[in-house]
């Protein structure tokens, strides 16, 4: 779409500890991003900007190499081809970190001189990127990325870097991200964040790792390749057809013989399902045709009939051989170690009860709720993915670290998680205090609109417009239209005349999770926060039971 | 209900009982509006007459003699135009709101779940021998999107856009007869949003047949017409 940004990943709430960087004071994170590009102190792989502040920090590390931490109101931008492992092309853009040949040669550093004196340098190709030891295609090399070798009689040779799945696809397209958008029949793609003319459920907000962009051809779903929703009413849905890369795929991680997690990297001989099957063998259609074949998975390794996991289920599975089960789940050992079994105790038990509030910082929630204030799902705290994080239950024993419960280990001002969106790095739950009171009593039926009360908010007070101009510590609120004591071209009635942006009221005007807040009189404190109370709710609300649920899902 | 578990009593206050005029219930629904039930349009077929229902509200034992019950007579029907499966019912007289009576939301007009939002059903239908019988029962399983449940292996092209699918992939839980017409809600951050009418299904709980609802974020203009005009 042409901006600057759209080279770099961007991820909330992330801030990288102590790596090599720069600050500046810049208008906006456009500002930033040239900065990044044309630092020369280091060479910038990634930049953090605070809006707030308009304090903006080029970084000579990403989160491949450097501690993240969370942080509100803190935006990581890391520049993509610096994250890639991957390579488009010929790979003369190619900065990753693969440092050896393809038969395993270390390779050497473009610095030094022995035991191959290079004609590619670090000072005479400035812009190449040869950094350390890392594979890189100064000159343009057809056969992509290579190295100086550190075995003297092998001057050079090329690496095996995997293609990034931009022109061609490796195994179903899962990690396809190429911009083909029109199906095998040669129709062209409905846009993912469109409804029409098919309304559907893989909207990019809720898949936002799949990188659901534009129209392009996707697979979301464990489908053999790539497809599409189609501009075409009298057809929903198509495959795409994408070519497969000639390069081998990345290189998978060692499969297991036991299951952990949901099973997709179970490479076991269990070929017998729960109810005791056999299971049908992958390459055969008898008894049982089906899509779920070695060619259409050939990187799942769908060998004779052993049970696996190609497709996303919640567990490895197989075709049975029986005519009346198409398919049935298998019990495979689990890898996790069993849980030491509890001593009996004398007396009467007691039931455990959790509540689904949180008492103090929520230190001690024990509950299970998993969403965000948002409306975000929480990532798993065992799951190093879409974030790396070292709050796991080994780190932090005494935090209940379960699933992907909301949980406070840190000792932070209420329970928090990380998210299943890439571009967020955590937030705070959606969970109230214990001794929160909803008392008032207001005559109206349910679904009336309620006369807003201005000095008070809903939510994350975004849409709060009362008059409230007093900082939760009693600092008087600087205009947001005057530039003195505090400058800032960020949030203004002109840049956001949505906000409300009135006078020096207290404002949310980038939807801050801890509420409305200003800039301050104080020339000692550029902004913060302002203690506007909760607005009570109304009596009856549509949809709010005046008695929990149960809520005995079985997910 | 099949499988999932007894509620808390009125913990889904929305949901009413649609009984014959000897007051047997047969069909689910959900209160939208003090003086407006959602229901399934399958469950008005034994008649076209109104005074042939009744609606129970506030009630947690399908026998219905807590204190806390209100019943009401069915003023007028609508069922949708175009033979969707689903129609509307106008009380004589409005329900009294109060902690066991309360209305659901309903979603944005096209709405559509992403498939990853907690999703509930509820009703006082056939349990399958699961247990409950005689209680308001819930459970709850995740939707499941059109292109996945009318693959061959799950309901072959059967379900139609303006329907949608729930339920668990290998079965267990399901609704089933008697909870048609009642709701499929859906949690929004705090609030419960009916997303879904209970309309059918290829048996109960059985693995690859996951139940089918009517989709009501379809049908938005249309409920909101028939109630602004009546």
């Amino acid at each position: 779409q042409g901006s600057i940004l759209d080279s770099y990943v961007r991820t909330e709430g992330a801030w990288l500890l102590n790596p090599k960087k720069q600050t500046y004071k810049t208008n906006s994170k456009e500002e930033c991003a040239e900065r990044c590009e044309t630092e020369n102190k280091f060479t910038c792989r990634a930049f953090l900007f605070t809006s707030k502040d308009q304090q903006c920090l080029t970084l000579a590390e990403n989160t491949k190499t450097a501690v993240i931490f969370r942080r509100t109101n803190a935006v990581l931008y890391e520049k993509r081809i610096y994250l890639l492992e991957c390579k488009k092309g010929k790979g003369t853009d190619y900065r990753g970190t693969e440092a050896k040949t393809q038969k395993g040669v270390p390779c050497q550093k473009w610095a030094d001189n022995t035991p191959h004196k290079p004609n590619y340098t670090p000072q005479k190709h400035p812009d190449a990127g040869l950094e350390e030891n890392y594979c890189r295609n100064p000159d343009n090399d057809g056969k992509g990325p290579w190295c100086y070798t550190t075995d003297p009689a092998t001057r050079f040779d090329y690496c095996n870097i995997p293609e990034c799945e931009v022109e061609c696809m490796h195994c179903s397209g899962e990690n396809y991200h190429g911009v083909v958008a029109t199906t095998a029949s040669g129709l062209e793609c409905q846009r993912w964040d469109s409804q029409q003319p098919h309304s559907h459920g893989y909207l990019p907000e809720n898949f936002p790792e799949k990188d659901l962009k534009m129209n392009y051809c996707r697979n979301p779903d464990g489908e053999p390749r790539p497809w599409c929703f189609t501009t075409n009413p009298n057809k929903r849905w198509e495959f795409c057809d994408i070519p497969r890369c000639t390069t081998p795929p990345p290189v998978p991680a060692p499969g297991r013989q036991c299951l952990s997690g949901r099973g997709e990297d179970y490479r076991g001989k269990v070929s017998v399902t729960e109810s005791g099957n056999t299971c049908q063998h992958w390459s055969a259609q008898f008894p049982h045709r089906h899509a779920r074949t070695p060619e259409n998975y050939p990187c799942k390794s769908l060998e004779e009939n052993y049970c696996r996991n190609p497709d996303g289920e919640k567990m490895p599975w197989c075709y049975t051989t029986n005519r009346t089960a198409r398919w049935e789940y298998c019990t495979i050992p689990s890898c996790d170690e069993k849980e030491p079994d509890t001593p009996a105790v004398d007396g009467p038990e007691q039931a455990q009860i959790t509540e689904e509030c949180y008492r103090g910082n929520g230190v001690s929630y024990r509950g299970t709720t998993s969403f965000t204030v948002t409306g975000k799902k929480c990532q798993a705290w065992n799951s190093m993915s879409p974030h790396r994080h070292n709050k796991t239950a080994e780190q932090f024993p005494n935090a209940d670290l379960k699933q992907n419960y909301c949980r406070n280990p840190d000792a932070d001002s209420r329970p928090w998680c990380y998210t299943t969106d890439p571009g967020v790095r955590w937030e705070y739950c959606d969970l109230k205090r214990c001794d929160d009171h909803a008392q008032i009593t207001l005559p109206k039926p349910p679904q009336t609109t309620l006369e807003p009360n201005p000095d008070c908010i809903n939510g994350n007070g975004k849409d709060y417009h009362g008059t409230v101009a007093k900082t939760a510590r009693g600092r008087t609120c600087q205009d947001w239209s005057s530039q003195t004591p505090h400058s800032h071209d960020y949030f203004t009635p002109m840049t956001h005349p949505e906000a409300g942006l009135d006078k020096n009221y207290c404002r949310n005007p980038d939807g801050d999770v801890n509420g409305p807040w200003c800039y301050t009189t104080d020339p000692r404190k550029a902004w913060e926060y302002c203690d506007i109370p909760k607005c009570p709710p109304a009596q009856y609300e549509c949809g709010k039971s005046k008695f929990k649920q149960k809520l005995c899902a079985q997910r | 209900i099949v499988a999932g578990c007894i509620s808390h009593p009125h913990s889904w206050p929305w949901q009413i009982s649609l009984r014959t005029s000897f007051d047997m219930h047969f069909c689910g629904g959900t209160l939208i509006d003090p003086q407006w039930v959602l229901t399934a349009a399958h469950c008005l077929e034994k008649s076209s007459r109104p005074s042939a229902y009744k609606v129970y509200l506030g009630l947690h034992k399908e026998r219905a003699l807590e204190p806390s019950v209100q019943k009401r007579d069915v003023e007028k029907l609508f069922k949708e135009p175009h033979r969707a499966d689903i129609a509307l019912l106008k009380l004589r007289s409005p329900a009294v709101i109060n902690n066991y009576v309360i209305p659901v939301c309903l979603p944005k007009e096209n709405a559509v779940l992403g498939g990853r939002e907690e999703c509930y059903v509820t009703g006082w239908g056939d349990t399958k021998g699961t247990g409950g019988d005689g209680y308001l029962k819930e459970t709850g399983f995740p939707v499941i999107e059109n292109k996945i449940c009318n693959r061959p292996e799950f309901l072959n092209g059967r379900v139609k856009k303006h329907e949608l699918c729930a339920g668990n992939i290998h079965g267990g839980t399901d609704s089933c007869q008697g909870d048609s017409g009642g709701p499929l809600v859906c949690l929004d951050q705090d609030k419960f949003v009916q997303h879904g009418v209970t309309s059918w299904g290829l048996g109960c709980a059985q693995p690859m047949k996951p139940g089918v609802y009517v989709r009501v974020s379809n049908y938005i203009p249309w409920i909101k017409s028939i109630m602004e005009n009546n």
